[in-house]
């Protein structure tokens, strides 16, 4: 049992070495992927796929681009709910998704 | 017997960090495979229309949404430089972001849910790196449950 | 007063982090409360012209 125990162990740790070793790759992959300038351009969604996105057409839908590192705070107060925006490094555009 | 226990907390620790690990690995390929289609879709409708889509009618990344019913009251403060924000809602509301908003226009080829046609499959394999094309095909039958053993 | 901070502005990396906010916002007996203050308030009585 000790003898299964250890090897079992011992591939457990190499699959959790290679996640790792995938994850890191992964990041660096999907930072250099939204850092290349023609990605930038092209990385972009239209209003009517927001709309189609969000099927009911009674929804309302607000679209928030904020800075990088802005903090978002929903607090619970007894009349209602509170979303606060606090950016430090440039100012946030807020607007409405137009209808169709 | 002492050090088959220890063993045996030891096997269960690496199994939870395995699966957390797996699931990271999961959406950060998910999230590869949305930025690219996402990206080769734009291109390919610039390249029809021979011109980039007017200004206003775009939302680059990232960006995140709040949608509400339209019957919602919000009422909303800004500080002058727009450095904040205050809402104030009536009524219940849902946070997404771009992902989730990505996943929902189809960009991650099903693989969020594990329901992936073979041409799909063929898509999203094709945007990722050859080392990852093995979990690719595991997330396109379901969420990826078996480790990985190297070697 | 239960509160949730999250940081926005950046895209990729992390995994769906408003799951929980939209817990909160969706499943608090607040809405059902604010539901039943609006079928129970009585009708408020109309201005007189």
């Amino acid at each position: 049992r000790h003898r299964d125990l250890q090897k079992e162990v011992s591939h457990l740790t190499e699959a959790e070495d290679k996640l790792d070793e995938l994850i890191t790759k992964c990041n660096l992959q999907l930072r250099l992927l939204t850092e290349d300038s023609q990605n930038k351009k092209l990385g972009y969604v239209k209003c009517q796929d927001l709309r189609k996105s969000f099927d009911s057409p009674d929804q309302l839908v607000m679209v928030i681009r904020a800075p990088p590192e802005t903090q978002m705070q929903v607090s619970e107060p007894s009349e209602g709910y509170q979303v606060s925006l606090k950016s430090t490094r440039g100012p946030i555009d807020v607007f409405l998704c137009p209808d169709d | 017997a002492q050090e088959c226990q220890n063993l045996e907390v030891e096997r269960q620790k690496r199994l939870e960090r395995i699966k957390q690990k797996q699931s990271q690995l999961q959406e950060l390929i998910l999230q590869q495979i949305a930025f690219k289609n996402l990206v080769q879709r734009n291109r390919q409708s610039e390249q029809q229309t021979n011109r980039p889509p007017p200004p206003n009618s775009v939302i680059h990344l990232p960006f995140i949404i709040v949608n509400t019913s339209k019957k919602t009251v919000i009422d909303c403060s800004i500080s002058n430089d727009k450095f904040e924000y205050l809402f104030n809602f009536d009524s219940m509301f849902e946070i997404h972001d771009d992902i989730e908003v990505l996943k929902r226009m189809g960009m991650a080829c099903g693989l969020e849910v594990g329901k992936c046609s073979p041409e799909d499959l063929k898509t999203a394999r094709g945007l990722v790196p050859k080392a990852l094309e093995p979990y690719v095909t595991e997330m396109a039958q379901g969420p990826i449950n078996n480790v990985y053993i190297t070697g | 007063r239960s509160r949730m901070l999250v940081s926005i502005g950046e895209s990729f990396g992390t995994t769906n982090k408003f799951q929980k906010i939209n817990q909160m916002v969706n499943s608090s007996d607040w809405s059902s409360f604010k539901r039943t203050l609006d079928l129970g308030s009585a009708p408020k009585p109309l201005k007189r012209l």
